[in-house]
């Protein structure tokens, strides 16, 4: 069942993107539930913020290179202010 | 660069620090030795110093712990988070805590301790994040770090030493003007100003170095614009406003020169056994200073030049020829006084103020003259 297994992929890497930038971009709770809203959502401007800061190229989407980057090891103090 | 909300920074230089326990992982000795080191590498360009306490509250309190630690931010096991630390201030703040289910290594077979204590010991002082990917203070961990390499970003300096400011002037010999010249101000100097001189000029592994007061431009053959750093970002014990600077291309080696003292660097590496004097190298006691230097590659001799004189020292022998020194002008017919020299493409360059004139050795004549900064593609 590829598909399924893409899906699920995809949604740990939705997960662990929202838990990255709660704890690194102070994206509040509030906008939790609107983690998969298309077009210009607090999260796409998160995600942005979040390659710009690192020098990702700027899609305001999870891409690969991004999933990468959220998956290695850091500081866990975070990238912007508190 | 940048700094926490509200700037938070010491208002001491001499800071205290507390290694409060220790990791399974490393010995306590590679543990003391990685934050030592960690410590040294801010140290080194600005005005702190870091004493080691044993008991009591420190201002920097160092410690190793598991999931939740007492600070209402647990750390997640294995991976991902390795550490964090707090602004400067009391309590809690200043400190810095690892995770210890990471394994803390002393190379990067796993999480190098050294690594990431230079970067949680850099919060510690008051630097925020960096979004420079070069900088010790970007966020993620560089496992592919050259650890026998390692320095501070140009980044990371400007960071630090706009909280502190950069280190104390070297107390190494009083005869070395200490005193801040014109040359020696904050700002960084303009590249294109067109009455840009330099202090000395050398190459360095095919790159030119323009010095001037406490910045070097690096400029590349293969790039148009010249990167300006601050001196001490890669060599901490160089002084600034040096006097000259000339590479032994055939020992990897620049010399570089202030006052009766000279240094010796190989890369970012300043060798072991300097400063020397320059009467080791056969000046007389009249000379107290240098102007300029040039390494001929060809003849593996280097002049050096002072005032209205010039001296050959020859690099294999290793001693000042007879015969020097002798003016300037009768053997390069145009030149009368050089702030700065080098060579390159068979010609010798040399600075005198704003001006540049290239010299042809084998016609014995200047061929050019040029702006001091055309090499900056202004």
């Amino acid at each position: 069942h590829p598909l399924n297994g893409a899906a699920r992929r995809e949604d740990s890497g939705m997960e662990l993107l929202q838990q990255y930038l709660e704890n690194y971009y102070d994206l509040g709770k509030i906008v939790k539930q609107l983690v998969r809203t298309p077009g210009d959502s607090p999260v796409e401007k998160k995600i942005q913020e979040m390659q710009k800061f690192l020098g990702l190229k700027v899609t305001g989407k999870l891409d690969s290179d991004t999933l990468d980057i959220i998956r290695k090891p850091r500081c866990g103090v975070p990238d912007v202010g508190q | 660069f940048t700094q926490f909300p509200g700037m938070p920074k010491w208002r001491k230089n001499d800071l205290t620090y507390r290694v409060v326990n220790y990791t399974q992982d490393l010995s306590r000795d590679e543990v003391d030795s990685a934050i030592e080191k960690a410590l040294k590498v801010w140290a080194e360009v600005t005005p702190l110093t870091f004493s080691r306490i044993y008991d009591g509250e420190a201002d920097i309190m160092i410690s190793f712990a598991f999931r939740e630690h007492g600070d209402y931010i647990p750390f997640d096991g294995p991976g991902n988070v390795l550490g964090h630390a707090y602004a400067p201030g009391p309590g809690i703040n200043g400190d810095a805590h690892f995770d210890d289910d990471e394994l803390w290594t002393k190379d990067t077979t796993g999480t190098n301790l050294f690594l990431v204590a230079a970067h949680e010991l850099g919060h510690s002082l008051g630097l925020f994040h960096s979004a420079d990917p070069k900088a010790l203070m970007y966020p993620l961990y560089n496992s592919f770090t050259d650890l026998a390499r390692f320095r501070l970003s140009q980044d990371d300096v400007n960071g630090i030493q706009f909280l502190y400011g950069p280190p104390p002037a070297s107390p190494a010999d009083p005869k070395v003007p200490t005193e801040p010249s014109h040359q020696e101000s904050e700002t960084p100097p303009a590249s294109c100003d067109p009455a840009l001189s330099f202090d000395a000029v050398s190459t360095l592994r095919g790159e030119i170095l323009f010095f001037k007061g406490r910045h070097v431009w690096r400029k590349s053959l293969r790039t148009a614009e010249p990167e300006l750093y601050l001196i001490s970002a890669f060599w901490p014990a160089l002084p600034s406003g040096l006097d000259a600077a000339y590479e032994v291309t055939s020992k990897d080696t620049v010399f570089a020169f202030k006052g009766n003292q000279f240094w010796a660097i190989r890369g970012l590496e300043m060798q072991a056994g300097f400063p020397k004097s320059i009467y080791t190298l056969g000046f007389p006691a009249t000379v107290k200073k240098l102007d300029a230097a040039i390494f001929v590659k060809e003849k593996k001799w280097t002049y050096f030049f002072a005032e209205d004189q010039y001296w050959r020292f020859d690099e294999k022998k290793q001693v000042m020829e007879a015969g020097f020194p002798r003016k300037i002008s009768e053997d390069f017919p145009g030149v009368e006084k050089v702030d700065a020299a080098f060579e390159a493409f068979g010609f010798f360059y040399f600075f005198n103020e704003s001006s540049q004139l290239e010299f042809d050795p084998n016609a014995k004549k200047v061929t050019h003259t040029l702006k001091s900064n055309s090499w900056f593609n202004c």
